[in-house]
């Protein structure tokens, strides 16, 4: 069965399946142990640390590392770029450390395949001086889809096997009420997700105080006098799902290989971020738990292909339905295309959807006073003794003139 | 008692060119 729909056929919103994005992806990293200084241990192919170890399958038997070159200068930032290839509402990102975590760390989102990049989260010791922000702030409605920075996770010890995970909506007060909150929608929405290392844990007989570096050190100003370090992590995870707004259960390749929403509800787009063409009854709305708010098609009677939305009808109509079908053909017009145009009157025998529904009134062009009749019965209007639904004999009592102003004429003198 | 179609032929016209049908 069809997440997307009931077992009455009813839409409901559906959502693609929990993943690990970054799992088997490449991630571009700005450093590596080997390149470009060749390392007798990183270029040997059974001791190398490539990229690629940073999500491969994270196995405790056999825990693959990448590491970075040998650094010598802090702060001196090291990138791993990963890319989703499509947008996704981000649960978490984690990294698992092999190396002592990073001083400090920040991650960045970016919403349109690496063109800007936004703040997610900072982890520092010195989270004003690095990346000026409060250590641990308050979260609160106000700054909920900031960037915010805590002191936590930035511990040397341990040496070895030490996690950062960032938890999206961790202490978001709309986390609770997510369907209707935009802000925190588009706060989870990503294609890219960026992690930096810029400053290394310091060993303290080094002199460096809590965190790294002295309390009145300005950890902006690079030191070169420290001793070889590296970066090394053993799993880089971006939990999520692909976005779809609600219209699809899952993600499929297209054509080029790119990912796309598998999108339901007569919607489209790479995110089931708009209605298909005619499907604009009412504006396009993301599903919540509680509508699944799909798309409608406009209501033409077959008559029309297009249609446009109006929000003014939407409102009157108590937002059940605003589309305004254009280009009525077979002689229809309105809204709906629901009746006849000038000239044109219904044919009750055939149902308004049928294409020959609307019949030419074929009023007399002498024996009429207009081209219009009668959208019901047909009836032109008439001149004056002229009759019959086309005005185009003389009533009983009259008899043809000569005149195309006056028809008919009576029969008795005047 | 059904009365006949109006005959095109029979009007004048002369004044009223504008409206002359193609077929009258």
């Amino acid at each position: 069965p069809d997440p997307c729909y009931d077992d009455a056929g009813a839409a409901r919103r559906c959502i693609p399946e929990f993943i690990n994005g970054a799992f088997g992806k490449e991630v571009a990293v700005s450093s590596v142990c080997g390149w470009p200084t060749s390392s007798r241990s990183c270029t040997d192919p059974w001791r190398a640390h490539p990229p690629s170890y940073l999500t491969d399958l994270n196995s405790a038997h056999n825990l693959t590392c990448w590491q970075s070159e040998n650094l010598h200068t802090s702060p001196n930032n090291v990138n791993l770029t990963l890319s989703l290839g499509k947008k996704f509402e981000i649960t978490y990102v984690s990294l698992q450390f092999c190396s002592p975590r990073p001083e400090s760390l920040a991650i960045y989102k970016s919403m349109d395949y690496g063109k800007s990049w936004t703040p997610y989260q900072y982890y520092s010791s010195q989270c004003r001086r690095m990346y000026n922000r409060p250590n641990k702030a308050a979260i609160t409605k106000q700054n909920e889809q900031e960037a915010l920075c805590t002191d936590s996770h930035t511990d040397l010890y341990p040496l070895s096997g030490g996690l950062i995970a960032f938890s999206t909506l961790d202490g978001r007060p709309s986390g609770k009420d997510f369907d209707n909150s935009p802000v925190l929608q588009d706060w989870v929405s990503a294609t890219d997700i960026r992690v930096v290392f810029s400053r290394p844990q310091l060993p303290r007989e080094l002199g460096a105080g809590e965190g790294g570096g002295r309390p009145d050190e300005d950890p902006m100003v690079p030191s070169t006098s420290l001793p070889a370090y590296f970066y090394a992590v053993g799993d880089f995870q971006v939990g999520g799902r692909c976005k779809c707004n609600g219209h699809a259960s899952r993600c499929l390749k297209d054509k080029e290989g790119k990912l796309v929403c598998d999108c339901k509800h007569n919607t489209e787009g790479p995110e089931c971020d708009h209605c298909k063409p005619f499907h604009y009854d009412r504006p396009w709305q993301r599903a919540s738990a509680r509508e699944a708010n799909e798309c409608l098609p406009c209501n033409c009677n077959l008559h029309a292909r297009r249609c446009r939305f109006n929000t003014e009808l939407y409102k009157l109509s108590g937002r059940k339905s605003g589309g305004v079908c254009m280009n009525c053909r077979h002689n229809t017009a309105g809204r709906h295309c629901h009746y006849c145009k000038e000239g044109f009157y219904r044919d009750m025998a055939r149902p308004i959807t049928h294409r020959r529904a609307c019949k030419a009134c074929d009023c007399h062009p002498v024996g009429a006073a207009g081209k219009t009749c009668n959208q019901t019965t047909g009836q032109c209007p008439c001149k004056d003794g002229v009759t019959g639904i086309t005005c185009n004999r003389c009533a009983k009592g009259y008899q043809q003139s000569r005149s195309p102003v006056a028809p008919c004429i009576s029969e008795k003198p005047p | 008692e059904v009365m006949p179609t109006l005959d095109m032929t029979l009007f004048d016209w002369t004044d009223y060119e504008d409206m002359k049908p193609v077929d009258a």
